[in-house]
């Protein structure tokens, strides 16, 4: 219905102007609705302004601050309707180690309503996690899981 | 609902029957290139209903039964459990009484997918039904692919409003 | 024919003019995201003629020039030289007696580019055909954008051939 | 012409047999022209088998396996004609930490005849560099030059 529609964006919008600073450091972030009286078919604009630059058309950013922002709207909707699982491939591998480190802090608050299933190289990463799985190949051809390990617990 | 363990067994690289535990806030998946992290995502997509080879990085069906190695033969099934524990939020009501319900796909080289929920056999319009009831689905928001976290920014608008819908 | 310099002013964020001495084999260009490194490979495309302002992550050409900042007004000009040098090999010979060549575009906002070599104005034309003439284009396999390292695989095998025919 | 074109096709092919072995620790790589007969329109098919692995269409390959392959080509045809540069934006993001080092291992082989200019957030790659230049905005949406570190003579 339009009112649902129309009060779930409202929430998720206050939540992304929210996390795009703590992801970038400062800057702005909104949702704008293409067409406010058509709910139910209207699109939707991202709009992004990195900290100290002109605001610009969200298609000029570069590849690290189009996943930030990208992860900013996925945590946004998280915070309003926790999904039973996320699964995230490698959306690391476009960061940098600052912009990672902002991430895994994002993943960490939101670890307590929320599971989140991350693949990664970075070790960076890998730190944040209470059990880490390896999947290897020692037979060619055949994936194993080769150990599971349990961090400490969070005290 | 929070999910609990995934199975897999004959899903692509996944011939050896394996089991992860997700009931831990954070879990990371480490491996070497190729050792078959992404498949896993493959096999929840699968599991959760996805009829799309593309979608499942795969040219046909039969991409999906592990199709052999140097040393092993290719096998004729591939069957993936996702198990879910009952944590009283956000369960639809014909299911309050399980404590665990567990979504199963299977499919025999050639033939038809076969789809239960907690070892009932069921249509794929059941597992769909119930998933939406959760919250989550092959398509949601929620499971990022490989090299895909920039997609929604690139996406044009009408198609960024399903993250909303989703979500309501 | 060996890639010696770049020099930018005015192209995307690099309004302050900035030189590259690439003189060495292996050059690494590091940097937070969003700092400008992929503007440098735009900036290179562009300076060999690039026209598609799709491939030069622009929506219109005037994106490609300094729009300005927090605490800067935008430019009005952006001016990119690649300086290549002389090691007689590969070098056509209308150009053996020099010991540099320098490609120059420059564009001032809401004007046609200008292209140079050696400080003469030329034509786009001229300039595509002397990078033909030592081995590289904007389009060559040797530039590989952000992101698009998998794209020859993912390609089809009639596409596939520019990739012999640029070496023949 | 055609003679030309078939000719560097077999040279470029007989590196591309070489070097993927060489990144993958072993397999077999191939290229294959879809119609011989007509060497002016043939497409080109690439076929890469990773070590203890059956032979399957090269788009079941995973992100890692497509980006190494993509580079064997790309120095099979280095080998055969130099161009002036090589300019490459993150490819080894994909990469883990074997396949950076054996990327990196064949861009020093390669660095004697060609110039290569790697942008990338990985210390490994960073470590290969003769020069490196790290690109700041220390003022907002302005990129300067910070530094330019030559490293040691390789001895
Ligand atoms: N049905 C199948 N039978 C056997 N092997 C398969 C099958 N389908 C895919 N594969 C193999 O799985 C491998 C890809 O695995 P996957 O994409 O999960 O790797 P990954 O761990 O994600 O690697 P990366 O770190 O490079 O992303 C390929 O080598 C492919 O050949
Ligand atoms: N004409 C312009 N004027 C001012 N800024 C611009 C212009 N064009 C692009 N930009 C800015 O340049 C930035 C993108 O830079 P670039 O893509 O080079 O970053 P990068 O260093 O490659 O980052 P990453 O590590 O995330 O890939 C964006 O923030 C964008 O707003
Ligand atoms: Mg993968
Ligand atoms: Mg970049």
């Amino acid at each position: 219905s339009r009112k649902l529609f129309r009060e779930t964006f409202d929430r998720i919008n206050e939540n992304f102007k929210k996390v795009i600073p703590k992801l970038f450091d400062g800057g702005k972030g909104e949702l704008i609705l293409t067409d406010e009286q058509d709910l139910l078919e209207s699109g939707m604009e991202i709009v992004i302004q990195p900290p100290g630059k002109r605001l610009q058309n969200i298609s000029l950013l570069s590849g690290g601050e189009k996943a930030l922002s990208a992860v900013a709207l996925l945590m946004s909707v998280f915070m309003v309707r926790p999904s039973p699982f996320a699964l995230l491939d490698e959306i690391d591998a476009p960061l940098d180690d600052s912009s990672v480190a902002k991430l895994n802090g994002l993943i960490k608050e939101l670890a307590a309503n929320s599971q989140f299933i991350l693949i990664t190289h970075n070790k960076k990463t890998i730190e944040i996690a209470d059990v880490i799985y390896g999947i290897t190949m020692e037979e060619p051809g055949v994936s194993r899981i080769i150990s599971v390990k349990l961090q400490k617990e969070a005290v | 609902m929070q999910l609990k363990r995934l199975e897999i067994q004959g899903f692509k690289t996944f011939v050896e029957p394996v089991s992860f535990n997700f009931e831990r806030s954070i879990v990371a998946i480490v491996g070497p290139n190729g050792s078959g992290k992404s498949n896993i995502v493959d096999a929840v997509k699968w599991c959760m209903g996805e009829q799309s080879t593309k979608q499942l990085r795969a040219n046909q069906m039969s991409d999906l039964i592990f199709n052999g190695s140097e040393h092993r033969k290719s096998v004729g099934m591939a069957d993936v459990s996702l198990i879910f524990s009952n944590n009283n939020t956000g369960v639809p009501s014909s299911y309050a009484s399980f404590s665990e319900i567990v979504v199963t796909r299977r499919m025999y080289r050639g033939q038809e997918s076969e789809y239960y929920l907690n070892k009932d056999a069921r249509r794929l319009k059941d597992i769909l039904e119930f998933l939406m009831d959760i919250g989550i689905s092959s398509k949601a928001f929620s499971i990022i692919e490989q090299g895909q976290i920039g997609e929604i920014i690139d996406a044009k608008p009408d198609m960024r409003r399903y993250v909303i819908e989703d979500a309501a």
